[in-house]
């Protein structure tokens, strides 16, 4: 099993709406693709038409386990409109977490062992983070092989990336690991100078470790969300679908996968 | 002094751009304001070209007194680029704050108690929050008079608010206290049925509550904020500053003040 995680502390950057479309990509091509809502807020679990405040089981009691005793990712995911994936829905309790597992020894590698019970029965997981750094965002880096981070091509966009790094980079440290992460330029609006000078200076600063295409502005990603349906099969053929589609060849060169 | 906080647990759908347009039309009447990031990512430090990785005094000394002493708004303040607007930074170190508060009385009072000190100082304060219900919003809610909620007009952007709702009712409980909120619809796009509808329906779900106009979507926005000018004093005759003129004038006369 592939761990791809997409996270940034900058909030509306397209985080979620990334899962979503590499997910359904995945699956289009056959994949099993597991995609995992670690935001409180519980935006992919809402693009399902699920209810994170009145869903259970769900994420939440992969970290505190039920009096009945701990569930597996089998026992917690659901099925959604598209075949192929698997979500693992957000509750709004994981916003008491944070409070819940103070100095819990290993409090940041529930999610990695919970993945790891489950490693043949997904070719991919997919995971969605809050965009804020704390035990959620951590369970996620410390169960990812690859990290993705989308930024909006505008320029305090760009400012948020560099504190974004310096928040990896300690978070790494502290975890003894090493993250491969791949700066993913989205919401571009080739009309607009601010977009075109703000992605020269992301291909400057970021070199390689900037994907080198970009996803543009597309509002059919929202009548997408609206309808609850992965994009690729929504309307396949419009541009972001398109852009997504050379995105996830990318990931996968980087993953090594055929 | 008028406390007025801006949230929303949905990241990016301009709390800190709402934050910076109503403190410089303020300051444009002659306001003494105050503008507090309560974002550990810094956005509204970063706006004024200052850099939450490496800011001392920040906000977060007033949360966790240094070693030489507590200190007050007025030694943590700084002047911005917008006369009459004084900004208390963010800085990365409040993303810690969660776990180093817990279980301590009051916790969730710091803000309200260093705001009533500096009570004469100021005309008006208006908080930033981060896009995560934790001990920062909890902060922010718990000192404010009136809170605004922008809303993109956008279908998930409603279901979001709908959880958000839940969370307030619920902190307001426990608060013993009354909120009071409005609406803000923002990033409304005249063409797209999208917006149109998700209009309708925001109206529809909150009445009064919701205020009765828009803030169109306005690239020009953006070039304020990589200008580091408040957009009033940026571009004043733009659609989105005469909007979000409407919109102070509206929580003027909601909050009694002539
Ligand atoms: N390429 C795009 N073109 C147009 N709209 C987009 C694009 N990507 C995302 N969006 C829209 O932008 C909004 C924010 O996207 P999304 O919710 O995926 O961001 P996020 O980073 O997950 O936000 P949060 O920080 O709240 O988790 C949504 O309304 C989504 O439909
Ligand atoms: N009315 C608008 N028209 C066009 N762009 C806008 C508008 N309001 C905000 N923006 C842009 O949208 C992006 C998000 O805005 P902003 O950072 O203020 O949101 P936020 O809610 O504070 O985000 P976060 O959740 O990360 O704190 C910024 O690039 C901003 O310039
Ligand atoms: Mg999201
Ligand atoms: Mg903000």
């Amino acid at each position: 099993m592939h761990v791809w995680a997409v996270a940034n502390q900058k909030g509306g950057v397209g985080k979620t709406t990334t899962v979503v479309a590499l997910a359904g990509l995945l699956a289009d091509q056959g994949k099993r693709v597991l995609i995992v809502d670690l935001d409180p807020h519980g935006s992919l679990t809402a693009y399902f038409k699920m209810d994170p405040d009145d869903i259970e089981p769900s994420l939440y009691d992969l970290f505190v386990p039920p009096d009945s005793g701990a569930l597996s990712i089998g026992k917690v995911g659901r099925a959604t409109s598209s075949e192929g994936v698997t979500l693992l829905p957000a509750s709004t309790a994981l916003a008491t977490l944070e409070r819940k597992m103070i100095g819990q020894e290993g409090m940041g590698l529930v999610l990695s062992r919970a993945l790891a019970d489950a490693w043949d029965a997904y070719d991919f997981a997919l995971l969605d983070t809050p965009p804020v750094l704390g035990v959620l965002m951590i369970n996620a880096l410390a169960a990812a092989e690859q990290l993705v981070i989308p930024v909006q091509t505008e320029f305090l966009a760009i400012k948020g990336l560099e504190r974004m790094m310096h928040t990896l980079k300690m978070v790494m440290k502290s975890r003894h690991k090493i993250l491969p992460y791949v700066v993913m330029p989205t919401l571009f609006d080739r009309r607009t100078s601010a977009s075109i000078g703000s992605l020269r200076v992301l291909r400057d600063e970021y070199g390689d470790a900037c994907w080198t295409d970009v996803i543009p502005v597309d509002t059919r990603l929202r009548d997408a969300s609206r309808a609850g349906i992965v994009p690729s099969q929504f309307q396949p053929g419009t541009r972001s679908v398109r852009a997504y589609q050379h995105f996830l060849s990318y990931l996968l060169h980087l993953s090594n996968v055929d």
